[in-house]
C-alpha cells in the first residue's frame, strides 16, 4: 500500500429533502 | 459505439473592458469572434485526434464582467431545439445569430459534437407577471450542436450563483438531455452540480450515460475544489462527466477533467500559467453495461455498525467556508476516533508513518444548512490538516502536506444516500483510485 500525503478526505453529504424551496439564491429570490 | 473519445478545453477566457454602459453589438461580437477563435482551434485539435465530442467552459465565449444590462449586446434568440434547425445551413431563420451560426459551422466542419456556453435572449410583455422591467428575459445557456452543425440541446442554467446577477432564473428546472450513437448526454451547469434538480434528476431518471458540464467554478480550500469535487460527484452518480472549467489563476479557476465513474480519466489543474489546455480521453459510452460499474454504496452502514469510539477527547469548533464544524484532534500516530454533530457521528481509523509536530490533523463532522452563496443542506465527514499546528486554523486552506497515511478509513451515520467522496493529496493532486477504494458498507478507504 501505499502512504499518502493526504491534504483533505470526505465524504461530502447532500441531504436534497432538507433543502429550503429553491437552491440557487439569485437576483429572482433576493426579493 | 461501445467507446468515444471525449474532449474538455480549459480556456483561458479573453474578458471585456469592464464598462458602465452596454457596448455596440459589434464591438461585442469582436470579443466573442476573439474567444471562438482559440475555441475553434482547440475543436480542431481535438478533431484532427479523433474526439466525437468537445465540452468548453461556462462564460467562455464572453466572460463574466457585466451587469444586466452590459450583458444584453451578447445575447442572442436560441431557438428550442425541436425547430430541427442547422445555423450554419440557414443563419438568418432566427434573425441575427453570428455566433450559433458560427458554433455549428464549427461542430460541421470538424464533425464533432460541440458544447458551448452562451447567452440567450427572450422577449416577454405585461401579460406575463414575471416579465422583467426591460421587456425580455436573459438566460445563462448551454447549446450542443452535432456533428452536422444541428442544435440538438439548450438548457438553461436554473441554480444561478449569486453573483450572476446579469441573468434571470427560468421559470423551470430543465431536463436536458438526447441521444447519440454514443450513449446518452445530460447537461447541465456549474453551481447545478449541488442541485437535485436537474444534477440527480437528470441522472436518476433520464437515465443519461454521461454528462456534459461546462463550469467557471473558483477553487475554495479544503472541499470546494473543482477537480475533487467533480471526480467525487463522477464517481458517487455513476456516470461519466466532462468538467470544462475557465482557466483564469488570480481568481483560482482551474481544474477541468474527464470522470469515469470507476477513475479518473484525466484532469488538470494549473496554477502557474495563464494558458488554455485540451484534455482527451476515451470513455466507456454506457458504463452501466460495463463489469466495471461501481456498486451502490450504503453510505451509513458500517458507521453504524461500529462501536462509538469511547476515548475520552476534547472536540473544537472550526469554520469551512462559513459552516460550523466540530473537530477533534488526531493525537497520535494511529488512532480511532469519533465526532457528533446532530444526527451525524463520522468515525476514522488511520495509522500515519510518523506523526509529525510540525502538523496537526483533525477529524470534522458538520450536520447542517449551508447558507452562504445558495442555501443548501449538507452531511460531512472530514479528514484534514489544519493549516498550522494552532487548532483554530483547522478549516482554513492548505496547500501542501508531509504526513504520511499509511492506512485510514473514514465513515459516517448519513442520513443520504448521496454522498460523494473526496481525496485530495499535497500539492492538490487527486488520490489515484489505485490508492484508495470505497467500500460498499460507505468506508473511504486506503488500499493496504
Amino acid at each position: 500500500g501505499a502512504s499518502l500525503p493526504v491534504l483533505v478526505s470526505a465524504l461530502y453529504g447532500r441531504v436534497f429533502e432538507k433543502d429550503p424551496p429553491r437552491l440557487g439564491q439569485g437576483p429572482g429570490k433576493l426579493q | 459505439l461501445d467507446t468515444f473519445i471525449a474532449a474538455v478545453y480549459e480556456h483561458a477566457v479573453i474578458l471585456p473592458n469592464r464598462t458602465e454602459t452596454p457596448v455596440s453589438k459589434e464591438d461585442a461580437l469582436l470579443l466573442m469572434n476573439k474567444n471562438i477563435d482559440v475555441l475553434e482551434n482547440a475543436v480542431q485539435l481535438a478533431a484532427k485526434q479523433g474526439a466525437h465530442i468537445i465540452v468548453t467552459p461556462e462564460d467562455g465565449i464572453y466572460g463574466w464582467v457585466f451587469t444586466r444590462e452590459t450583458i444584453y449586446p451578447y445575447l442572442e434568440d436560441i431557438p428550442d431545439p425541436e425547430v430541427n434547425w442547422i445555423p450554419c445551413r440557414d443563419p438568418q431563420r432566427f434573425g441575427h445569430t453570428p455566433v450559433q451560426e458560427r458554433l455549428s459551422c464549427l461542430a460541421k466542419d470538424n464533425s464533432i459534437y460541440i458544447v458551448a456556453n452562451i447567452g440567450d435572449k427572450k422577449p416577454c410583455n405585461a401579460h406575463d407577471p414575471q416579465c422583467p422591467a426591460d421587456g425580455h428575459y436573459q438566460h445563462n445557456t448551454n447549446v450542443v450542436f452535432d456533428s452536422e452543425g444541428k442544435l440538438v440541446a439548450r438548457y438553461h442554467k436554473y441554480n444561478l450563483f449569486a453573483p450572476e446577477i446579469q441573468f434571470d432564473f427560468p421559470k423551470d428546472s430543465e431536463l436536458v438531455a438526447f441521444e447519440t450513437p454514443f450513449g446518452k448526454f445530460g447537461l447541465f451547469t456549474c453551481f447545478d452540480i449541488f442541485s437535485h434538480d436537474p444534477a440527480v434528476v437528470v441522472v436518476d431518471d433520464l437515465g443519461v450515460d454521461s454528462v456534459l458540464y461546462p463550469a467557471a467554478w473558483y477553487n475554495t480550500l479544503p472541499l470546494l475544489s473543482a477537480v475533487p469535487f467533480h471526480s467525487a460527484w463522477a464517481r458517487a452518480m455513476r456516470v461519466n462527466l466532462l468538467a470544462a472549467n475557465t482557466h483564469n489563476t488570480s481568481m483560482h479557476m482551474t481544474g477541468s477533467g474527464i470522470y469515469a465513474p470507476e477513475a479518473v480519466r484525466v484532469f488538470h489543474y494549473d496554477m502557474e500559467t495563464e494558458s488554455g489546455q485540451l484534455l482527451l480521453a476515451e470513455l466507456r459510452a454506457r458504463p452501466r453495461l460495463e463489469p466495471t460499474f461501481p456498486a451502490s454504496v450504503d453510505w451509513s452502514a458500517y458507521a453504524q455498525s461500529v462501536k462509538l469510539s469511547s476515548c475520552e477527547q476534547s472536540n473544537f469548533p472550526g469554520m469551512i467556508y462559513f459552516d460550523k464544524f466540530t473537530f477533534t484532534e488526531l493525537k497520535k500516530d494511529t488512532g480511532n476516533y469519533t465526532v457528533c454533530q446532530k444526527d451525524l457521528c463520522c468515525h476514522l481509523t488511520y495509522r500515519m508513518s510518523e506523526k509529525r509536530m510540525d502538523e496537526a490533523y483533525a477529524l470534522g463532522v458538520f450536520d447542517g444548512l449551508h447558507t452562504v452563496e445558495g442555501q443548501y443542506y449538507l452531511q460531512i465527514c472530514t479528514l484534514l490538516k489544519c493549516q498550522t499546528t494552532d487548532l483554530k486554523t483547522c478549516g482554513e486552506p492548505v496547500g501542501s502536506a508531509f504526513t504520511k497515511f499509511e492506512e485510514f478509513s473514514l465513515s459516517g451515520t448519513f442520513g443520504t444516500s448521496y454522498v460523494f467522496p473526496q481525496m485530495a493529496l499535497s500539492g492538490s493532486q487527486l488520490a489515484s483510485e489505485r490508492h484508495y477504494e470505497v467500500s460498499r458498507d460507505g468506508r473511504l478507504r486506503s488500499r493496504s
